[in-house]
This record gives structure tokens, sequence and C-alpha cells, in this order.
């Protein structure tokens, strides 16, 4: 039961996406969509929406060569075969409507937009989908004939965020709920929470998992700790909306040259495996590309630097009395001879991608408001699965949780400094270790923390 | 069993395929 086909993909990495299979419709229909912790909607792409046929130049033809081995018992058999595709999009996988005997429009305009301003354009309707060896039906989901994307995206945000909620308000109807993924699995009697346990696994890992109505005590290591989502991105006052936290500090770890702090402001952010990159406030992205001795090339949208400067370096975030830290290689695209940092700047929304979330187990609890952070585990130990049916077992709150910062709309930044990093000598490596620095405050104020466990550290504040 | 484990697969953009990198935030 734990067997599934598998697409072999040639890795010229630049820009991975995690993906689901999912078959929808009678017969059904084969599709991969992007899995997205950052919307709330599934969408799927019309077989000839314009997008699509546009991409369609009567030249090119998409082919994908793969190779099945069945094996029984005494018999062992080896066959490759090739299907020939028209258009990325086919090669992905469209939906038709037409074609299944189950599926119904429900007469409701559908339209998601996304950070980066693409979008999907449609109608809803609902069918029978299956993962896996899961099936729900009567599925709401979009169906797009007019889109920018070639890929679909199964959003498994909260209610909240589903376009029904967001679309319909500028269009003068009426905004409702519908029950979008992770809601139809506990609906639908299979899961006992709306929840789910995030780990994409390690940076050459062709597989992640996620765990919907449970978590996977091997998939961390060290405690699960607990913060609340921030309320602010959950009303319609906000430009973005979704399962936001505050990140509390950001750090480099560096084992030749020492730990340094980048930055003590929180922000908030959102964890969004929708994407492969990450968003930061950008003093605190180019305070990171600048600690790399790196130069910011507009081209590419980010910080270029010798590879070499990020050998067993790690990217740290304090959430409030607890570290994450995700090795920066995992941010990096070679380039030429070089390497391009995949941190973008922002002044109006802060994610941390598939980049950060491969060395982090993330648990959304969708019906208490709050996300379970610690760190990925790639030992490959024997599953260790608990139930969520209340508390999510084995977490507990957040040293910070009930004094963390809180976001205010319009004042995206917090009140913490800036910090003009210098080196500090410490020569011990670890990533659980704490942070030690000795900062220059940005007004010129000299100043200096540390801090032995993470209930101690020191923060300094500029109001 | 209560619980719904689902295979994520990693994909790598293919040259020429224009894999976006979509960010998944929902944008109001």
């Amino acid at each position: 039961s734990d067997a599934f086909n598998s697409t072999l993909i040639n890795m010229f990495a630049s820009a991975d996406r995690y993906v689901v299979e999912m078959e929808i419709g009678t017969p059904p229909q084969t599709a991969y969509l992007v899995l997205d912790t950052g919307s709330s909607d599934m969408c799927v792409n019309e077989a000839n929406n314009t997008y699509c046929e546009s991409l369609a130049d009567g030249n090119d033809v998409w082919t994908s060569n793969y190779e099945l081995t069945a094996t029984a018992s005494e018999i062992s058999s080896t066959a490759t075969s090739h299907k020939t595709y028209n258009t990325p999009c086919s090669y992905w996988g469209t939906f038709n409507p037409n074609t299944s005997s189950t599926f119904k429009f429900n007469e409701t305009v559908f339209n998601a937009t996304y950070g980066d301003n693409s979008y999907f354009a449609g109608t809803y309707g609902t069918d029978v989908v299956s993962l896996g060896n899961i099936t729900l039906s009567n599925f709401t989901f979009g169906v797009s004939d007019d889109t920018v994307n070639s890929m679909g995206v199964l959003g498994i945000s909260l209610p909240f965020v589903e376009e029904t909620n967001i679309f319909q308000l500028t269009s003068n109807t009426t905004p409702f709920v519908y029950d979008n993924f992770p809601m139809a699995l506990k609906n639908q009697g299979k899961i006992k929470k709306i929840a789910y346990s995030l780990f994409l696994n390690e940076l050459n890992a062709r597989f992640g998992s996620i765990l919907f109505g449970a978590v996977d005590k091997s998939k961390y290591s060290g405690q699960l700790y607990t913060l609340p989502m921030l309320q602010a991105f959950n009303t319609f006052d906000s430009e973005f909306s979704g399962m936001f936290v505050t990140a509390q500090s950001v750090a480099i770890l560096d084992s030749k040259s020492g730990n340094k702090t980048v930055s003590e402001v929180q922000f908030p952010v959102v964890f969004d495996s929708g994407t492969s990159y990450s968003s930061l406030p950008t003093e605190i992205a180019d305070a990171i590309g600048r600690s790399f001795d790196g130069k910011y090339s507009s081209d590419n949208r980010g910080y270029i630097f010798d590879c070499s400067k990020v050998n067993n370096t790690l990217l740290s975030i304090d959430f409030g009395g607890f570290n994450i830290s995700a090795n920066i290689s995992n941010f990096v695209t070679p380039l030429h001879e070089h390497c391009l940092l995949n941190i973008m700047a922002s002044d109006s929304m802060f994610s941390l991608g598939d980049a950060f979330l491969m060395d982090t187990y993330v648990v959304y609890d969708l019906e208490n408001h709050e996300v379970s952070l610690a760190q990925a585990s790639f030992n490959n130990e024997e599953e260790d699965i608990k139930i969520i049916s209340d508390s999510v077992p084995g977490a507990t709150p957040a040293p910070g949780y009930s004094s963390t910062w809180v976001y205010t709309p319009g004042s995206p930044i917090g009140t913490g400094d800036f910090v003009n990093v210098s080196w500090t000598s410490y020569s011990e490596f670890s990533q659980y270790k704490s942070i030690y620095a000795t900062e220059s405050l940005s007004d010129g104020v000299s100043s200096s923390s540390s801090s032995s466990s993470s209930s101690e550290t020191a923060t300094k504040k500029k109001n | 069993n209560s619980y719904v484990k689902l295979p994520i697969q990693k994909l790598a953009n293919i040259p020429n395929i224009n894999l976006e990198d979509v960010s998944g935030i929902s944008k109001r």
C-alpha cells in the first residue's frame, strides 16, 4: 500500500516543486498538483485553456520517458514506455470536465491570485478525487480556463483563505466557506482533526511526505514547539492571508568564521510549500547576502557569491525561545561558477519556502490556529505515528508562545534592531547550539548579548 | 487509521518546461 508510481525527471535543478499526484473524475484523469500550504483552493487547468494552447507552437513536443519494472514471484520484467504531450500543461496534467460523468459545475466564479500575481480563473465545480488510497466524493475545486500557470495547485491552508471569501467579497456576492482538502478529509471521516504534518525530506531526496491527521515522531529531532498563528492574517484587512507566525530573530551559523546575528527585528512569516524561494524583509535579505560577500544581481533578483562561502553554513531563525536551522546550500542555485541565493527581499510579504522547509518539520493545526515546529530528522528511523485528536502529540508551547510580538496591519516590521554584523570567534559548530554574538547596533551604540540556552535570549529593543 | 499519509514527489525544473515558481500565498 506504500508503493507509488514515480516519474523520473532529469535533475537540472533550479526551482524544484513538491507535488502530489491526484486522480480527478470518472474515469479518473491524472494531474500533478503543487502542494501549497500558502493557499486554500485546489485548482486544475482545463485542457483547452488559452494559456495552455498558446504554449503549443506546433514544433515542440513534451516527452516523458519512463521505465516500468514489475516483479512478481519468480518473474521479473522491465519495459520502457514513451508518451508524448502537446504542451507543458498536458505534461503536468489537465482536467476535461466534459469527459467526467461525475463532474458538476456549481456556477460559482473561481479566481485565485497569488503573491507573484500569477492567477487561475474559471469556475468552481465538484467531482470525486483520489490521492493514494483515499477517495473524496463531491470535492470542490476550481477548473481554470484562464491562467498563466501550466501546473495545478492543491491549496491546503485555512478555510478563511479560500477564494470564495476573497473574490466573492469584491463581486458583491456573499463570502462562504466550503470543505477544502484538509476539511474534506475530516468531514468525510478520514482524519479526526484538521491538522497535518509536512516533511519535505533532505535536498537530494526524491520524495517527502505529508501526514494528515497525525504526527510522525521519527521525522524530527529535539522538541516540537508550538506557536500561535497571527490573527492579523486571517482578516479581510490584510493584503496576504494564511498561517503566519512570528519570527523573532535571524542568524547565520558558520563553523569556520563564527556565528552572527543578522537581525533581531520581529516579522510575520508563513511556511509556504508552494514556492521554493523565501522572501524576507529587505534589510535581512540584504544582510544575509552581504554576509557571504555577495553582490546583488538585479537580473537574477538575488545575491551572487562564491559557492564555497556557504559550505557548512546554516540560516537559523528564532521563533520565540527556540531556533530552527536550515542549510544554506538548500537556498542556492548554481550559476556558472558562482551561486545565487534564492532569498528575495520584500517589504510586505515574508515567507519561508521549500529551502527552509526541507530542514523543518511543520505541523499545521488548522482548528486550533497553531503551528508546531521542530528540526527535521533524516535518520530513516521506523515510523512513530501518533494521531492528532486534540492537541498535537509531543508538542509543547514555545517559551515565547504567550509573549510573542503581535503584528499590526500596516506595520510590517517589528520593534527590534537590525544588526551591523561583526563576526565572533567561536569555532564550535552545532545547528542546535544557541547563538553567541557580539554586535554593534545600527544607531552606533555598542552593546553585546549572549545566551547559553534558548530560554535566556537577551533581546534589545528600539522603539 | 484516522490518518492519511501521502507521498510528495519532488519535481526538478526541466529546461523549457516552464515550471513556474508560483508564490503560493493567496493575495487579496
